[in-house]
This record gives structure tokens, sequence and C-alpha cells, in this order.
């Protein structure tokens, strides 16, 4: 079973077009990994992204280094998944 | 221990099983209303289950809703499950839902992408795609809102198996999306089609793949105004809507593409509440508030449907 151990989900708030670009750009670099919930698209949609513990650090510095918003969405994901997964098993007891 | 459709814990994720049990259950307890239409089988050979809400008479006007196309959008066939009991519970007692189904029938999947659906509660929570596999690649699996034959391969598609939104090698190469439509074009009488699927809160109409408004683009407009307008009504929950590459961006091969190309001029998407920012992962609590309020919406298109023939 695949786990998602540290991996963060962020919501990223583009202000132009420039960033939606670079946005766009960041989704081509399949070695990170990335799983857009969200794509980037236009200024006025945030953009979600799953991001692999992996890839944390690489992804936080692009968005830091061109000024891009973003705040953490989900901390953890593995830790929404196991209580996801504890509800589920109380519910069918 | 036979269980009923009362006893069924609605504010909580199922699983495959659970579900398919849980139609048969309706099934029995409103046989004079419900029944179960088998229209084809996965990739992996899972059954594909149809909900049919008919009240009688042959080949009736209908209505075709769905649910839980991307797999790891748990809410939406959590939605479709109470809505489905909503439909059978609600005839004969709420009059404008029985004036839609004396005149109409309504077609429900609850779950359309069975084998990825199955796939997220066993191996990887986070998967979206059928289970196909692709030919020349280690990759598996085709984005099923991505197949259908409307602008197949255009914008917003992708041809690499790898990526969330692969198309696949043809227009309906995946037996989910195929089953629709030899369905809905053997039916040859679906009013409308509505698609359902999570997060980003809105309510969208064709085109996806080309900013040329339909010829309808007016009355969609206003039909799906008051459908938000509804829906808002009940928790505040805030849509945007309107054509979908002007509301989401450009996207060929999507289901109410299809659907509008085929002549059914009700062709919806809806993209249900993102209420806590949890994207998808819709704490278990917002689902019954989910599918009330989707409730509401969903109403407002099917009196449209039922007070505007065509």
């Amino acid at each position: 079973q695949k786990l998602f151990i540290g991996d963060q989900v962020l919501r990223i708030t583009a202000e132009s077009h420039e960033q939606i670009a670079l946005l766009q750009e960041l989704q081509g670099l399949e070695h990170l990994e990335l799983d857009f919930w969200r794509e980037p698209v236009r200024p006025s949609l945030s953009v979600d992204v799953r991001v692999p513990f992996a890839s944390l650090q690489p992804v936080r510095v692009f968005l830091q280094s061109h000024g891009i918003q973003y705040d953490v969405m989900i901390d953890n994901l593995q830790v929404l998944l196991d209580s996801e997964m504890e509800e589920m098993n109380h519910s069918r007891q | 221990r036979q269980r009923n459709t009362d006893s069924f814990d609605y504010s909580s994720y199922h699983t495959l099983e659970e579900i398919y049990s849980w139609m048969d259950s309706l099934i029995a307890e409103f046989p004079d209303l419900v029944s179960k239409l088998t229209i084809g089988s996965s990739y992996e050979k899972r059954p594909i289950h149809v909900l049919k809400f008919s009240t009688g008479g042959t080949n009736r006007p209908a209505i075709w809703l769905d649910t839980g196309i991307h797999a790891r959008e748990w809410i939406t066939p959590a939605t479709g499950m109470w809505t489905a009991k909503k439909i059978a519970q609600e005839y004969g007692q709420d009059p404008s839902l029985t004036a839609i189904l004396n005149k109409m029938d309504i077609f429900f999947e609850i779950v359309t992408n069975p084998d990825g659906y199955t796939f997220t509660h066993t191996t990887n929570r986070m998967w979206r795609k059928t289970r196909s596999i692709s030919s020349g690649s280690s990759c598996i699996g085709v984005d099923p809102n991505r197949n259908w034959d409307a602008n197949f391969g255009g914008p917003g598609t992708s041809s690499n198996p790898c990526d969330d939104t692969y198309k696949g090698p043809f227009a309906h190469s995946e037996s989910e999306v195929k089953s629709i439509v030899d369905f809905i074009l053997r039916h040859k009488n679906v009013k409308a089609m509505v698609t359902i699927h999570s997060y980003s809160q809105m309510l969208m109409y064709p085109y996806g793949y080309t900013s040329t408004p339909t010829p309808d683009a007016d009355e969609l407009y206003a039909v799906a105004k008051s459908a938000v307008d509804a829906l808002g009504s009940l928790h505040g929950t805030k849509y945007t809507f309107g054509s979908m590459i002007s509301t989401i961006y450009p996207a060929s091969g999507t289901t109410a593409d299809w659907g509008y190309s085929n002549g059914i001029k009700y062709s919806f998407t809806f993209e249900l509440r993102d209420t806590g920012r949890y994207g998808f992962l819709l704490p278990a609590d917002q689902i019954i508030p989910t599918a009330e309020e989707t409730w509401l919406a969903l109403m407002k298109i099917m009196e449209h449907v039922r007070d505007h023939p065509y």
C-alpha cells in the first residue's frame, strides 16, 4: 500500500500570469512527482498540489525564490488518511 | 444479518462492496420504483451498475446522473448514495420530485470507475484514473474524463500514459466510458446528463474544449444560476458557474461535452464543495451537508428539464 508520510498539499495563490507560467513550468518537472489537484490556469483560481516529502524542499525554494504565495493546506497527508481509515473502520463496526 | 438503507451510515465513506450491497437493499425496499441495470464491466471485470428510478412507461425521457468517475473523489459517490436514497424516499412525498418521476426516468451510476475506486481503498488513496494497461508503457490507467469522443485529444489532455490527464489510446477506449456511451445512445431519449465531481465548488456546462458558446448558452447559464442560488441557500456555500472553459480550464474529451454534442441539451458537470480546504479528502462529517446542498441544485436542474421538453 502506498503511503504518503510527510507529503504536504500546498495551496498556491498566483498573482499574475507570469507566476502561472512559472507554476506550469514546475508542473513539467517530472522528477518532483507532483500531483496537481488543481492545475495552474489563471491567477483567480488557486492551485493545489500534493508534494511528496522528498520534493518539499525544492518546491518551497522554487516558490519562495519567485515570490509566489502559498500556504500548507494539508500538513501531513498520511495523518489525514489514517484518521479517514479509522473513521471508516469505526463506522463499519 | 440483513441491513437496510435506513441503518446505513451515510456520514461515512464506504467500500465498493458496501455500496453495491447497499444498492441491492435500496432496490429491495423500493421495488416498485428502483431497479438495477448492469450496463457493462470495468477493465478488471467488475460490474458497472446503474440504478433506474422509474414509475413505469416505455423508454420515457430520462435524466442521467453519475458520480465518482475520478476514483479518489470519494465525496461524489457518498453524495450519490444519499441522493439516490432521497429520490426513492421523496417519491410520493415531494410533489415536485413526484412530478419529475411521473414523467421521466432517472438513471444513476453511483460508482462510475469501480476499479479505480477499489484501488483507492486498497492500494493508493490518490488514484484517479482507470486501471487499464497501456501498451508500450509501464504506467497504468486513463483519465476517464478525457476519454470521451468530444474533441478527443485536444487542449487540456495528455498523451503521456504516466500523466493524470492521459486521454487514452482512442476515444471510448475505456470500458467504463464506452458502457455509458452505448447505453445512452441505445436509449435515445436521455434529456439531461449531470456528472458529479469534486472539489472546486463549480457548476459548469459545455463547452470545455472551445470558447465558442453553445447555441443554448443563455438558457444553460440561467439554469446553472438558479441551481447555484438554490445550493447556496442552505449552508452559504459559494459556487461559481459558467461554461467549462471560462470557469475552470480548457478540457477536451469530457463527459459534459460529449453529452451536449450528442443531443443532450442539459449537460452539466458539478464540482462539489471544498469547505475545510481538504480538497477531495473532505472530512466525512461534511458528506451529508454536501449532499443536502447538492440536492437543491439537482432539483432545480431536474425541474427545468421536466418543464422544458424538447
